[in-house]
């Protein structure tokens, strides 16, 4: 951090510069080329993800905290190297050898209040699971050592075809676009600016990456795609996930959903029952 | 503390070796790193290296550096090389050949495909422990996912899917338009 990129006379309270409404949510970025944010080194983001909204799989140049300020979630991380132990048991016939239905690396459930770190790089995707808007505030700390770009903050997405929530031009068009009244979604394909990593890859070799037909290909590189950052996803997200496999089987023996706070009662219950349980006042191996 | 700390330390590390590779497919190549953990000076630099060998269209899979910028000097050969931004455009596409140096920043997707005599090449990273997120194969992004992820985020079916997570497991691959001109390891 330059000691000159913190000499200015005041500060202001700042609104979101930049906002981009995707199919399943809102993402308001504030101006990172503020001398505020320039000053401090870090660039700031609030997202509403609706309910059974996915916001893509991406990552950023830089390490991030999210608070969460309403709602509640769950949180697919990816750290290269590590294994898949959310796993759906075989439902092959007995003694027969076949693959698992699905498996991928942990998740972890958040609610209002919670702090999320992600370091940079790591690819990540946030889905609301709860019944209502689920809103975050991310600030990326650009200025990390962590991040050896420049210090403008760089979403990298993994998937979709995605608006670029850091781009200050993204404002220009999106205040013009308000002005001339125009078709917001007309926009976005003629400014063709922005798209998730496999566009920028030749088609042949995103079939042979992944030994797949040229149409997945197709799809994975997003095109004909404008849900935007955040999608809403079709039925329920099918997750192998401790919390949502309980409830569904609860859904099947005929009882009612139980909300979150209902939940957790429950799980403390259910360990104090095991600790009592226990002869040495322990978990049995 | 001077004279146990660097005057002893080791200073060198052979990756040229090709029975030194860490990454190994007989049809399309190999890779070798030096990092802090087998050179330890380099926690000081805070540098890293790897070693690279691509048969003919061999291709080493699309991946990102996670900690690090990746300059590239090729040793002998060629190879087309994309290397993707956040705005998913090749800024870079194109074919590099022996003496030249490429640099590939922190975080942007690349993939390289040898092409002709094959490809050598040693890449020199900012981070004494540089990783590698790779985009597909055994241990990807993609693989890490949920298959529903995938469905709802690429607009595909299970069987789609289940094919993207688990048809391909390597990182390196022979190019399947060519493989007839498959070299021998």
């Amino acid at each position: 951090r330059r000691q000159n990129e913190c000499q200015f006379d005041n500060l202001q309270a700042l609104e979101p510069d930049t906002r981009i409404q995707a199919e399943a949510g809102l993402i308001e970025s504030w101006n990172p080329d503020h001398e505020q944010f320039q000053c401090a080194g870090v660039a700031v983001v609030r997202r509403t993800i609706e309910p059974n909204g996915l916001h893509l799989p991406s990552y950023t140049n830089a390490p991030q905290l999210i608070y969460i300020v309403r709602g509640r979630g769950i949180l697919g991380t990816v750290f290269p190297g590590c294994a898949e132990t959310f796993e759906e048991s075989q439902r092959g016939a007995q003694g027969r050898r076949s693959r698992p239905e699905d498996r991928h690396q942990k998740l972890r459930h958040f609610r209002e209040g919670d702090i999320v770190a992600i370091p940079a790089g790591v690819a990540y995707w946030t889905y609301n699971n709860g019944d209502q808007q689920l809103v975050s505030v991310t600030l990326l700390d650009t200025s990390n050592v962590e991040n050896q770009l420049d210090q403008n903050p760089r979403r990298f997405y993994l998937a979709g075809n995605p608006e670029d929530e850091f781009d200050p031009e993204q404002q220009q068009h999106q205040q013009y676009q308000e002005q001339q009244g125009r078709d917001r979604s007309r926009r976005q394909r003629s400014s063709g600016n922005k798209h998730n990593i496999f566009r920028g890859l030749n088609t042949r070799f995103i079939e042979e990456a992944f030994n797949v037909d040229s149409e997945t290909a197709r799809r994975i590189q997003g095109q004909n795609d404008n849900r935007n950052n955040i999608i809403k996803v079709k039925g329920r997200l099918d997750l192998v996930s401790p919390l949502i496999r309980s409830s569904q089987e609860r859904q099947r023996e005929g009882e009612r959903e139980e909300t979150w706070e209902e939940e957790r009662e429950r799980e403390q219950q259910e360990r104090e029952r095991d600790w009592r349980r226990s002869p040495r006042g322990d978990y049995n191996n | 503390g001077l004279k146990e700390t660097f005057c002893a330390m080791r200073l060198k590390e052979n990756i040229g070796d090709p029975s030194r590779a860490d990454i190994f497919t007989p049809q399309a190549g190999r890779i070798s790193t030096v990092n802090s953990f087998n050179l330890p000076i380099l926690r000081h630099l805070r540098l890293s290296a790897e070693r690279g060998v691509l048969y003919n269209n061999g291709i080493y899979t699309p991946h990102w550096n996670m900690n690090a910028h990746s300059v590239l000097y090729v040793l002998r050969g060629q190879a087309r090389i994309q290397v993707v931004d956040h705005f998913g455009q090749a800024f870079f596409d194109g074919e590099v050949r022996q003496g030249q140096v490429l640099t590939v920043p922190q975080h942007h997707a690349v993939v390289k495909q040898a092409i002709s005599e094959g490809f050598e090449w040693v890449s020199f990273k900012t981070n004494d422990n540089a990783w590698v997120s790779p985009l597909a194969g055994r241990t990807s992004v993609i693989r890490a996912l949920p298959e529903a992820v995938l469905m709802n985020a690429f607009q595909i079916s299970r069987d789609q899917a289940q094919k993207l997570k688990y048809n391909r497991e390597e990182t390196f691959l022979l190019s399947s338009s060519r493989s007839s001109q498959r070299r021998a390891a």
